[in-house]
């Protein structure tokens, strides 16, 4: 189950 | 679906704030709502685009912390500028849909300074021509 505080995260596309 | 029905062009506020009500209820409902959210908006329907992103904005005023860190994070940014950007969905979506899409992201970066990622999202699409003023 996703923690409360889940900070995972991805990087920002580059377009 | 029902919130964002494409063949309903007025807003069914009652159906909008039953979602708000079962994201706050779930317990995976803010990590879930914004995913089904960027679906809708990266839908080829105007209209279903369109409601799902008066959708979102309800929700970003009703729907508590959580959902904020969410539509916060690059990963759900990501899936709106794929929706302005001509190396993604850019050259299909509407131009109203995408023209909604960057108000709703200028605003953020007014009412949440804080949020840096939304700040770089934004910086990087003006870097990019793809938001101009």
């Amino acid at each position: 189950t996703v923690s409360f505080h889940d900070d995972s995260d991805e990087d920002l596309l580059n377009v | 679906d029902q919130a964002t029905d494409p063949s309903i062009p007025e807003e069914n506020w009652e159906c909008i704030q039953r979602f708000c009500e079962q994201v706050n209820a779930a317990t995976e409902g803010p990590s879930l709502a914004p995913r089904l959210l960027a679906h809708k908006i990266q839908s080829p329907q105007e209209m279903e685009a369109l409601h799902a992103l008066t959708v979102l904005e309800t929700c970003v005023n009703n729907c508590g912390q959580r959902f904020h860190n969410e539509i916060a994070k690059f990963r759900f940014l990501n899936e709106l500028i794929k929706v302005l950007s001509p190396k993604y969905y850019g050259t299909w979506s509407s131009e109203k849909v995408k023209l909604r899409i960057t108000e709703v992201l200028f605003s953020w970066t007014v009412w949440f300074p804080q949020e840096v990622k939304i700040r770089d999202a934004y910086q990087m699409l003006k870097k990019q021509g793809i938001v101009k003023e």
